[in-house]
């Protein structure tokens, strides 16, 4: 068999499309682990272009993905986390595993037409998310 | 009705994910219209697209708000650092009634006397007063034959006492401010902060008569053609408040955080009226940052 060995050997290790990083990073964290994720959206696609003149466009962005069973300082997860994790697992698989949500916000400047003709510069609290955690 | 609907509501809970609209998603679940429950931005959406009908507002006005937003915001909406500002909340008002009185000695085509009534309904409780400027635009139709310098005087009416239609004993406030515009300006800022900041708050109408008397700066040429008499360098103002909005939803930035803790500074002590070439106020805002760093 040794031009099978041969013929394995020349194959290349790692697949041409997928760089070293890519093909390491699937053995160290899971596929679709928590993260922040982009959702671009315009006013008028909700019909409040009417009322709301500016941003044009809005990215509030989102939270999603599997929460690892260790879900320590890399999320800045909480003690909790891992014991709600545990209950799932060993004693009562009704209890929900960890949820991937948001843990840091920034603000969002909108300018608004008020219904007395009036125009409004407001600048919103927690309105994009920047950073995600398990909880 | 109301507990019908929130009922309604409840009911309709059932399937609520799948085909209800966004803004109805933030209705609170009793159904009960409690004003301080949703952040304004999202009351007006529970209200639905079939919500009041909305004035349109003057295009001149948001115009400026539109290039004040741009000085302030990215065009993601981010808040820049960069600011030196306090205020989170800034609302421009158009007068929603004006009365022409008889033209007075001015300079021809300068705006006669004008009584101007703004409805203020929409600054809320939590809304702090922090500087308050009326705001001109200059009509570049009309040519200038030379810079112009302008008085302004302001006579506010104290609101009338419940019941009584006429506005009360009227208090005068001249601004002895002498500022000229020329061909470059295309906006004229009147701070009017010390006279509005007992009002606003307190008062849901500002009832103002505004008086400018402008003097050439070149004594005038027997062959030099004025504007037309008829058509007024100055656009009847806006009102603009800077406010500071206390509440928990509205972005508080470092800066008002930290002067949170220190009385807050007193509006700008600026002169009380300044000409702005269009975009100078950002970079106004820019340079004192820099200053106060």
């Amino acid at each position: 068999g040794q031009d099978t060995v041969v013929s394995e050997l020349k194959k290349p290790l790692v697949p041409a499309s997928l760089n070293l990083s890519d093909y390491f990073k699937q053995f160290l964290f899971p596929q679709n682990e928590c993260e922040l994720h982009d959702f671009r959206l315009s006013f008028s696609q909700l019909k409040w272009d009417n009322w709301i003149v500016a941003p044009g466009r809005y990215n509030p962005r989102y939270c999603k993905g599997d929460c690892p069973r260790a879900a320590g300082h890399r999320y800045g997860s909480v003690a909790h986390t891992m014991v709600q994790n545990i209950i799932h697992e060993t004693l009562d698989p009704s209890v929900p595993r960890s949820s991937c949500v948001p843990a840091r916000y920034s603000p969002l400047s909108v300018l608004t037409v008020e219904p007395d003709g009036s125009i409004a510069y407001k600048e919103y609290e927690d309105m994009i998310a920047t950073k995600c955690t398990c909880r | 009705s109301q507990a019908s609907r929130g009922e309604a509501q409840i009911a309709a809970g059932a399937e609520l994910e799948s085909e209800a609209e966004p803004w109805s998603l933030l209705q609170p679940v009793d159904g009960r219209d409690r004003s301080g429950f949703l952040p304004p931005l999202f009351k007006v959406l529970s209200d639905g697209p079939g919500g009041a009908p909305r004035l349109q507002p003057d295009s001149r006005a948001l115009h400026y708000m539109k290039k004040l937003y741009k000085a302030y915001a990215t065009k993601d909406g981010i808040p820049k650092s960069n600011r030196s500002h306090l205020y989170n909340t800034v609302r421009l008002f158009t007068p929603c009634a004006q009365h022409k009185q008889a033209p007075g000695d001015q300079v021809a085509g300068i705006l006669p006397p004008v009584d101007l009534l703004f409805d203020l309904d929409r600054v809320t409780a939590v809304e702090r007063l922090l500087k308050s400027v009326l705001l001109y635009t200059v009509n570049h139709s009309v040519s200038l034959p030379s810079a112009v310098k302008c008085a302004c005087n302001l006579v506010i009416k104290e609101p009338a006492p419940s019941g009584q239609s006429l506005p009360g004993a009227p208090h005068s406030f001249t601004l002895n401010s002498q500022f000229e515009f020329g061909k470059k300006h295309r906006w004229i800022e009147v701070d009017v902060t010390t006279l509005l900041q007992p009002l606003v708050g307190s008062n849901k109408k500002i009832h103002m008569s505004v008086n400018f008397t402008c003097t050439r700066e070149q004594p005038r040429r027997p062959s030099a053609r004025d504007g037309p008499s008829d058509v007024t360098l100055l656009v009847s103002p806006s009102l603009i408040l800077y406010l500071n909005d206390t509440s928990a939803r509205a972005h508080h930035s470092r800066l008002s955080l930290h002067d949170a803790r220190r009385p807050s500074p007193g509006p700008d002590q600026r002169s009380n009226v300044s000409a702005y070439p269009v975009g100078e106020e950002a970079a106004e805002d820019g340079r004192s940052s820099r200053h106060r760093r």
